[in-house]
């Protein structure tokens, strides 16, 4: 299964992320 | 063999017993392979590659078996359309059925370790790690973690909610969201379209940028999405990934082809073909989605807030969708979710 997030957000919004990367519940995805 | 002293039976030759497998197994290959042979002469009316159980086994043999077929000047159906038309949805049920027959007490043990093993779940974080405590493998999937096992991030405003892989992410550019690296769908396709019964009317979106100007509501705003793919020994709960509101929800019945990241590679638009659901609302910067996509295997969503919502029905109608919104009087803006706060699950079949 997946979950697809799409969301509006401010230009300077950045993901704390890499593709490929394993994630759990909580963590950070992104903030301005 | 029934009569023959114990002795004797230990004497069987390897060879015999070999020679018997061996030609088992490649008999009804060749016998296959003269069929197809057979078959391709006829033209294509006669040869329904839609009985499924002929597509099944187009799929799995190697396609020299079926030389013929391809060589009868006859477009060969591309894997994709033969790996849509199985019926996905039917083996999904069949298997969610197979997963809530409830296991004999002493067969708990061996069964979740084998599935504990096989796909690597971490017993150690569930609330309850006792195995003989889950009925069947359904229970077992739908366990829950010890709260202490997830803590929630209180510094970035979006959190992931669930357990995963992350596929991919970023900047939404021209309405097209990538599934994978360099695959991408249509964003109207998998979100359907923005005018709401109960909602303005918005007019229909005439180009992909004005179904972009639907979405973002503020001046200077980007879209952005981040795709987050479950395997089958991760948690299947999923939570809310920021503070906001959840006005609506429209579900996609679909077909239920597994979405793991070969097969999202392999299938463009997938997304859009899988039964879904998209729940939308409004967070601190406008426009926000959740949509949670199932699989063969995890063929039912729950929304623990929506009891009107049913997925993996039997009958749909290809292309429907329904919507609902939770826009009422009590709740002019629709559901309120915190940051963390459980939302829903997925489940087998």
């Amino acid at each position: 299964s997946t979950i697809v997030l799409i969301f509006e957000a401010p230009k300077d919004f950045n993901f704390r992320l890499k593709a490929g990367q394993k994630i759990r519940f909580g963590e950070a995805l992104g903030s301005l | 063999m029934h009569t023959a002293p114990l002795r004797s039976l230990f004497l069987l030759r390897p060879v015999p017993i070999l020679l018997a497998t061996g030609g088992g197994l490649h008999f009804p290959r060749l016998a296959l392979r003269w069929r197809l042979g057979q078959l391709s002469c006829m033209s294509r009316p006669a040869l329904k590659l839609r009985s499924w159980p002929l597509t099944i086994l187009y799929y799995l043999l190697p396609f020299g078996a079926l030389g013929p077929l391809s060589r009868v000047g006859w477009r060969p159906v591309s894997r994709v359309a033969l790996y849509k038309s199985v019926p996905t949805r039917l083996l999904s049920r069949a298997w969610g059925r197979l997963n809530q027959v409830e296991l004999p007490y002493w067969l708990r043990r061996p069964v979740y370790s084998l599935y504990i093993w096989t796909f690597g779940v971490n017993m150690t974080e569930a609330a309850v790690e006792d195995l003989h405590h889950y009925r069947n493998l359904s229970e077992f999937f739908r366990r829950k973690l010890k709260p202490q096992a997830r803590p929630v991030c209180g510094l970035h405003s979006v959190i992931s909610p669930s357990d995963g892989k992350i596929l991919t992410f970023g900047q939404v550019k021209n309405c097209e969201v990538e599934q994978v690296k360099g695959v991408t769908y249509s964003l109207e396709s998998f979100l359907g379209p923005r005018a709401y019964a109960e909602d303005l009317p918005f007019p229909p979106a005439s180009s992909r940028d004005s179904f972009r100007k639907q979405l973002v509501t503020r001046e200077g705003n980007e879209l952005y999405h981040c795709v987050i793919y479950l395997a089958p020994g991760d948690y299947h709960c999923f939570h809310s990934p920021t503070d906001w509101t959840v006005s609506h929800r429209r579900h996609f019945p679909g077909s239920l082809m597994s979405v793991n990241p070969g097969m999202a590679r392999w299938i463009k638009e997938l997304f859009c073909h899988n039964e879904r659901v998209v729940l939308t609302g409004d967070w601190k910067h406008g426009f926000f989605s959740l949509t949670a996509v199932g699989a063969t295997n995890v063929g039912s969503i729950r929304i623990y807030f929506d009891r009107d919502l049913h997925t993996n029905s039997p009958r749909y109608s290809k292309g429907s969708y329904n919507d609902l919104s939770f826009v009422t009087h009590a709740n002019k803006e629709g559901v309120p979710m915190r940051k963390g706060e459980h939302l829903g699950e997925f489940n087998l079949g």
